[in-house]
């Protein structure tokens, strides 16, 4: 992390904000909300409290404003510069300003910016921070579409900011987490300014558990989605990554964040097309690509952008046949065969799955291809098919390639 | 000497504009410590965003620039 030079800060812990105008992206509230909770962010890791104010002079003026907006950064027009805000101090000191010329928007998708993404990184400038050099840190300066429901704070900002102000009063009885922005709530529209500190938060949440990593032998182990990667077998499960190599004998364990901090946990589907030294993560209605670690740019896309009907929401497991160049698609008892160089699905699609992958007549958690093999994992078994001659060569744990 | 290409001048142009906006980059008059300049700048950006620091306009580079961001400077003078 970083600070502005001298390290300006508010000292006090009372910090007034006020929203100046609108944008016609967004319905109000919308944009009330997205603001509120970008600051709940912050007020959660420290002692700071936000008050909102509907007349006179705050310590932070939010606007929407396009090109030249009387200070001398003037907006350039749709992309590039999203926003910019001013660090802590008098006048237009703490004052954040967003461009008017960009979509913005309450949801993470793939045309438009999330303004409580972006509001929560410039509000970061209001408090005193610079930019980080951190991948995948809220105060890195490019911006990045992440899943916002259940948005943490990542360390680096936690760290930074407490810097500056320090911790909390007292230790938040909840994980610094912001609520899902996209969660309609009624907001008050009382005259009376409002504040939002996480002690008001109603006290009635239990604590979440974060879920533990199931043991690598538990017989009813499961997987959301299997993947090769340069070699490596990755087995995702919820927010965990199970990372078998033959470059080193223990099976790793791992977060997604640990390696593509912005992807949101649990994916549903993931495959590699080695030739391009890319692997495709699946949640819900979208898809990413990575190179490595490396996210590409213009992600994440809607699934539809693959071929697939509007009627399909999600996808069940996705493999790439190394060999044929096909990558097949699984959604419920069906699948696609899509072609990697046209970038199309392949007509007489979908099909049962039953119909050419003998054995499997049910649906499929995640499919994995090794020499020259199919495994198709449902539950807490996978079912080894031999894809040349269509045979089922075993039933197979799910688990048994960690050693168990 | 090679021709520069309209696209590659159009890359110039941005790069000194990214790097004015967010690494105080100042064109130099002097010819003799413009090259230099730039490239130390480019330098700065790519050691920032973690990338091969070469000093020279790759594609890498040029994709971060061309990045929707936030319009503060990552270093200040």
């Amino acid at each position: 992390y970083s600070t502005f030079p001298l390290s300006p800060r508010w000292k006090k812990e009372d910090v007034t904000y006020r929203i100046l105008n609108y944008t016609p992206d967004m319905l109000q509230s919308d944009v009330e909300e997205a603001i509120a909770k970008a600051l709940q962010l912050w007020s959660s890791v420290t002692p700071l409290r936000f008050t909102r104010l509907y007349t006179g002079q705050a310590d932070i003026m939010i606007s929407f404003a396009a090109g030249y907006h009387g200070d001398f950064y003037s907006f350039d027009g749709p992309g590039g510069t999203l926003a910019h805000a001013y660090p802590p101090g008098n006048g237009i000191g703490g004052d954040a300003h967003f461009d008017e010329d960009e979509n913005w928007t309450k949801f993470t998708t793939y045309n438009g910016y999330n303004l409580f993404l972006v509001a929560a990184h410039e509000l970061g400038h209001s408090l005193g921070l610079g930019h980080s050099d951190v991948f995948g840190a809220l105060m890195y300066p490019i911006y990045m579409a992440k899943d916002t429901r259940d948005y943490r704070l990542p360390q680096d900002d936690i760290d930074g900011i407490q810097a500056l102000y320090g911790p909390p009063r007292e230790s938040p009885a909840l994980p610094t987490k912001a609520f899902a922005p996209q969660e309609p709530t009624e907001m008050t529209s009382a005259e009376a300014p409002t504040e939002v500190s996480p002690r008001e938060e109603p006290t009635e949440m239990t604590p979440s558990k974060t879920p533990t990593r199931p043991e690598d032998c538990d017989p009813h182990l499961t997987f959301d989605a299997i993947t090769t990667l340069r070699g490596e077998i990755l087995f995702f499960k919820g927010s965990y990554v199970w990372r078998k190599s033959p470059y080193f004998s223990d099976i790793e364990h791992d977060t997604i964040s640990s390696f593509w901090p912005p992807l949101a946990a649990g994916f549903d589907a993931a495959y590699e097309v080695d030739r391009k030294d890319r692997v495709v993560f699946f949640k819900d209605g979208q898809y990413w690509a990575v190179s490595g670690y490396r996210i590409e740019p213009g992600f994440p896309k809607p699934i539809q952008n693959l071929g697939f009907p509007t009627s399909v929401g999600k996808i069940d497991a996705a493999v790439h046949d190394q060999i044929t160049k096909k990558t097949y698609f699984f959604v419920g008892n069906k699948y696609w065969s899509f072609n990697e160089n046209t970038q199309s699905m392949e007509r007489g699609y979908p099909r049962k799955i039953a119909a050419d992958f003998q054995g499997i007549g049910h649906t499929v958690d995640a499919v994995l291809q090794k020499n020259g093999h199919f495994y198709f994992f449902h539950g807490s078994n996978q079912y080894e098919v031999d894809i040349k001659n269509k045979k089922l060569i075993r039933i197979m744990k799910s688990n048994s390639w960690f050693n168990c | 000497f090679p021709v520069v290409s309209e696209k590659e001048k159009e890359d110039m142009q941005l790069a000194k504009k990214y790097l004015q906006s967010f690494y105080d980059f100042k064109e130099e008059k002097n010819s003799l410590f413009k090259t230099k300049n730039l490239a130390n700048k480019i330098r700065e950006m790519q050691s920032f965003f973690g990338l091969e620091v070469t000093g020279e306009l790759n594609p890498e580079t040029l994709d971060i620039m061309k990045q929707p961001r936030c319009g503060i400077p990552d270093v200040r003078s």
